[in-house]
């Protein structure tokens, strides 16, 4: 994803 | 999901469980800095503040609900457990971790992804998740015997952010647009904080004495 990254680690 | 990602995260679960362990079975924390404990769940709390809104995957949240839950029972073991709290040795575990939140929540204003409350608390989680262990490596260094189980949490603590060192990278090179320069810079300082006790911790181990730091 561009732009604002998502978080998906703990 | 990679393995490095998954051994990081098991070996995390496994120094929560090894501390959440010694301190229900032997009613005992002696040897373990509430600070660090208190700084984790700090961590935790503002790190998982999205656990009810972006739902990621069921491993995900059940790990999150798992280290918060943790990770606060742990604080409150060692606060209020009429049994546990006797063995909690406050005029050793003196850090003034307070010292580290606020530089923490400071840089985390200045260095973020994006300024939103969230990225910022994200940011401040990671930067107090590097310093949250001082507390705890002053502590071994002041108290001479370190009694197994809270040597290996440490270890366990330690080791998970030097998986989730070589996730990173494994992710960088197979996913296009990944690239995370606070997680990565906050996860090395952390990881290099672990360095001479995991030097000490393998001397011991290899020469099979007991783990000593020196002061």
């Amino acid at each position: 994803k561009h732009g604002f990254q998502y978080h998906d680690e703990l | 999901m990679n393995i490095f990602r998954l051994a990081g995260d098991m070996t995390h679960l496994a120094s929560v469980l090894v501390l959440l362990l010694k301190i229900h079975t032997i009613k005992s924390c002696a040897g373990v800095s509430l600070k660090t404990q208190e700084l984790y769940a700090l961590v935790f709390a503002t790190r998982y503040l999205d656990i009810f809104t972006d739902f990621i995957s069921l491993y995900n949240t059940v790990m999150k609900l798992i280290f918060l839950g943790s990770s606060f029972s742990i604080v409150w073991y060692i606060r209020r457990h009429k049994i546990v709290r006797r063995s909690y040795d406050k005029d050793q575990d003196t850090f003034r971790h307070y010292f580290l939140v606020l530089p923490c929540l400071l840089l985390a204003l200045v260095i973020h992804e994006k300024f939103t409350f969230r990225e910022v608390m994200w940011a401040f989680s990671l930067y107090l998740e590097a310093v949250a262990i001082l507390p705890q490596l002053v502590l071994l260094q002041r108290t001479r015997n370190i009694d197994n189980l809270t040597g290996q949490y440490v270890f366990l603590l330690g080791a998970y952010r030097a998986l989730y060192i070589l996730n990173w990278i494994y992710r960088y090179f197979t996913e296009p647009h990944f690239v995370h320069w606070i997680t990565w810079i906050a996860g090395l300082v952390q990881t290099l904080l672990y360095a001479d006790f995991f030097y000490y911790y393998f001397e011991s181990w290899k020469n099979n004495v007991k783990l000593q730091l020196p002061a």
